[in-house]
């Protein structure tokens, strides 16, 4: 007589919530752009036998934006979880997962996200400042010049943008443009760069070459540009000075 | 009315009589949401 299949996995059950850890860290690993997403919910889950300690298991996930950008060396658990007036941004995976043994791997995900709506948005928080399209010229303005300004007055490498993660404006009160853009550390000096930019290249895709800043620039009333980036390890090059000097002045 | 008089006596033998202190277990899916719902 063939055993009775076991109950069905609850979505708040301990096997379900190990199986989405394991999900939601492939995606991650697999992105390459954007901010990190942890899981909100776990909307459904479906195991399907193939064999003796041999399962298929079907996950639908609900996950949510962090702060934390992809290239960051900060660990999900530590991820902050970006707020709904923040203008949060909605992941929906689909994932196959396998479960050989008690070992769980990923064999595939297909994911889709969209920002909450402005009209959401306005309800919670009439000032707000609301997402906008990563090529709005205000956006890219404000990018360019808080690179500009960060470069000018850095010591260090000469920083390039990697991508835009997000512009947001805020129209009342006052005009003002928040950013955010991952950055990369390049083998040149700020100081060099100034001699010949088109020279400066990426240093090797190494997540201590990596940065992260925000800026952000008030229009109006008054005009200000403010801009924060962390380096992810940061290396400063060389100098072109050899450690042992015949010159003693 | 002979159809009512079926469900109505359907809809008693449903009512199975809890033990005192019973908290109904929660659906099992979706799961909780850790944050918010968007």
């Amino acid at each position: 007589v063939p055993a009775a299949p076991p109950a069905p996995l609850g979505c708040d059950d301990p096997e379900s919530e190990a199986a989405a850890a394991v999900a939601v860290n492939y995606i991650n690993g697999q992105s390459h752009h954007g901010y990190k997403f942890t899981v909100n919910s776990i909307k459904s889950i479906r195991v399907v036998p193939q064999g003796p300690n041999n399962d298929f298991i079907f996950l639908e996930l609900d996950l949510l934006e962090t702060e934390c950008p992809i290239l960051s060396p900060t660990a999900l658990e530590n991820c902050t979880v970006r707020s709904f007036v923040d203008h949060a941004v909605e992941g929906d995976c689909d994932v196959k997962l396998q479960k050989v043994d008690g070992i769980l791997s990923v064999l595939g995900s297909k994911c889709d996200s969209h920002a909450d709506s402005n009209e959401d948005i306005r309800r919670a928080c009439p000032d707000c400042p609301l997402l906008a399209e990563m090529n709005n010229t205000d956006v890219l303005e404000t990018v360019a010049a808080a690179l500009n300004d960060y470069n000018s007055k850095t010591t260090g490498s000469y920083l390039r943008l990697l991508e835009i993660g997000r512009g947001k404006i805020q129209y009342h009160p006052g005009y003002i443009i928040f950013t955010e853009f991952a950055v990369g550390a390049t083998n040149c000096s700020a100081e060099e760069a100034k001699a010949n930019v088109g020279a400066c290249q990426l240093l090797p895709e190494d997540q201590s070459n990596f940065g992260f800043c925000r800026a952000v620039m008030v229009k109006r009333p008054l005009q200000d540009l403010q801009v924060d980036c962390q380096l992810y390890g940061h290396q400063v090059p060389a100098p072109d000075i050899p450690l042992l000097s015949q010159d003693t002045s | 009315s002979v159809t009512k008089t079926a469900v109505a006596e359907a809809a008693q033998h449903d009512k199975v009589p809890r033990p005192v202190g019973f908290v109904p277990p929660p659906p099992p899916c979706p799961g909780k949401i850790r944050y918010f719902d968007i």
